[in-house]
């Protein structure tokens, strides 16, 4: 998946 | 999450935590850019508006609340509180050479032309470069105190371990985030000089860091 749809990341 | 993710969080936040804690201790914010700090507070000001619109996890709320307050509170300190220590005459990076093109970028190159999305671009770009003023700053001056280049060290050890949390997913869970991996490529390389430095000077002893 791309980075779009979910940005769990901080 | 995976044990890079974590650590680089945890790196992320010591970073934080070391600079707070040597402003409010020492009561000085010598030698520290005042400039990165107000970039990395609008960073996570723009990164983090999604706190309104979904929910991910208690860890990720919780982090970002806090990653929030802190930087907001070293803000306060370098110039409210503590502001006759901030040395504005070497704080002279001109942050507008950064803001301009990372919002030209961000309008250009983002994954949706909507607010959120092209705020969220902004903050990924703008990070990779917030550091410029504090690393001007040490090249300016031509020393560091230990205590900074422990701040630096951090910050660039949670970029590293980014990566390697990068290669990890995408082997994973085929995970790869292009805006995030390449601008954090370009984050990491501007810790390299600083690393070397970092390791041959203040690791074997030296109270301060001066260049060469």
């Amino acid at each position: 998946h791309k980075g779009a749809d979910m940005k769990d990341e901080l | 999450m995976n044990v890079f993710r974590l650590a680089g969080d945890v790196s992320h936040l010591v970073a934080i935590i070391i600079l707070l804690v040597k402003i409010w201790r020492s009561k000085s914010c010598a030698g520290i850019s005042g400039k990165s700090q107000v970039l990395f507070a609008l960073v996570f000001t723009t990164r983090y508006l999604d706190l309104f619109t979904v929910f991910i996890s208690a860890y990720n709320t919780i982090m970002k609340v806090v990653f929030l307050a802190m930087s907001y509170a070293t803000v306060y300190l370098i110039y409210m509180r503590f502001r006759n220590m901030y040395d504005s005459e070497n704080d002279t990076f001109r942050v507008e050479f950064l803001l301009v093109p990372v919002i030209g970028l961000s309008f250009l190159e983002n994954y949706a032309f909507t607010p959120l999305e092209i705020l969220w671009t902004f903050s990924i770009f703008l990070e990779a470069v917030a550091i410029m003023p504090q690393l001007f700053m040490i090249t300016k001056t031509g020393e560091a105190e230990s205590i900074t280049t422990h701040y630096l060290f951090f910050l660039g050890l949670y970029r590293a371990l980014y990566i390697a949390n990068w290669v990890w997913r995408y082997h994973t869970e085929e995970f790869f985030d292009q805006i995030a991996v390449v601008s954090g490529v370009v984050q990491t390389i501007f810790y390299c000089d600083f690393f070397y430095l970092y390791v041959t000077r203040v690791l074997r002893g030296k109270a301060k860091m001066i260049l060469p």
